[in-house]
C-alpha cells in the first residue's frame, strides 16, 4: 500500500 | 482579476531589528518562507510594504527556493546584519 508522506510543519524564526 | 507577479520590496534598515517572523522552508508544509508576523517598530513595519502571508522568494537576489528553514532564516538575518547595504531587497509573492 502506498504510504502517504505528510510533510512536517515548519519552524518559525523571529528576525 | 489582476494576477500580480512577484514584487520587489526594498526594506530600509531603519530600526535595530528587521521585525518579522518567518515560517516555512524546504521539506515542510510551507515550502517557501512565509511572513508569519510583523513586529511594530521593526524595519519591516516602518517600511510598510510587507504583509503577513506574503512569501519571500528571494533576498538581495538570492533565491530561497529549495532552502531549509534554518538556511533561509540565516540568509535573511545576514542580509540584515551586513554593513554593505543599508537596505534589503525582498522578492515577494502574494500567494493567498
Amino acid at each position: 500500500r502506498e504510504k502517504r508522506l505528510t510533510l512536517p510543519p515548519s519552524e518559525i524564526t523571529l528576525l | 482579476s489582476g494576477q500580480s507577479g512577484p514584487t520587489l520590496v526594498r526594506v530600509s534598515k531603519s530600526a535595530n531589528t528587521l521585525g518579522i517572523a518567518v515560517e516555512g522552508g524546504a521539506n515542510t508544509r510551507q515550502p517557501l518562507p512565509r511572513i508569519a508576523s510583523i513586529q511594530k517598530g521593526g524595519s519591516a513595519h516602518l517600511c510598510g510594504q510587507l504583509r503577513v502571508g506574503q512569501v519571500i522568494l528571494e533576498v538581495n537576489g538570492m533565491s530561497l527556493k529549495g532552502m531549509e528553514h534554518r538556511d533561509a532564516a540565516r540568509v535573511i538575518a545576514e542580509a540584515f546584519k551586513t554593513k554593505e547595504k543599508d537596505y534589503i531587497d525582498f522578492l515577494i509573492a502574494d500567494f493567498n
